[in-house]
């Protein structure tokens, strides 16, 4: 299984897009926050997929997101 | 901070395999 590229991603439907992009972030979502991994990996599906393309293939660039997604639940949880 | 990110997403759910 290869990295994931926008040509691939561009024969699916728009739904389908988002769950080829979420089944490579999961994982690597998981690695980095295993606890609330589906709820990040949710958050982050909302982003535009040339994004998601770009954290797939750049661990920093994932990792600050998962960070920031992180930081968002806490700050809503706090709130509530 | 943390502009675009939703904290009302939908979470994902991984597909069973097969």
């Amino acid at each position: 299984q290869g990295p994931l590229t926008a040509t691939m991603l561009s024969s699916a439907s728009p739904e389908e897009q988002k769950e080829m992009l979420g089944e490579r972030l999961f994982p690597l979502v998981r690695s980095i926050q295993p606890t609330k991994a589906s709820k990040i990996t949710g958050m982050l599906l909302e982003l535009d997929n040339s994004e998601l393309l770009h954290m797939l293939e750049s661990p920093e660039s994932l990792r600050s997101m998962v960070d920031e997604a992180i930081g968002v639940l806490q700050a809503h949880q706090a709130e509530e | 901070k943390g502009a675009g990110l939703n904290p009302n997403a939908k979470v994902w759910q991984e597909i069973p395999q097969g």
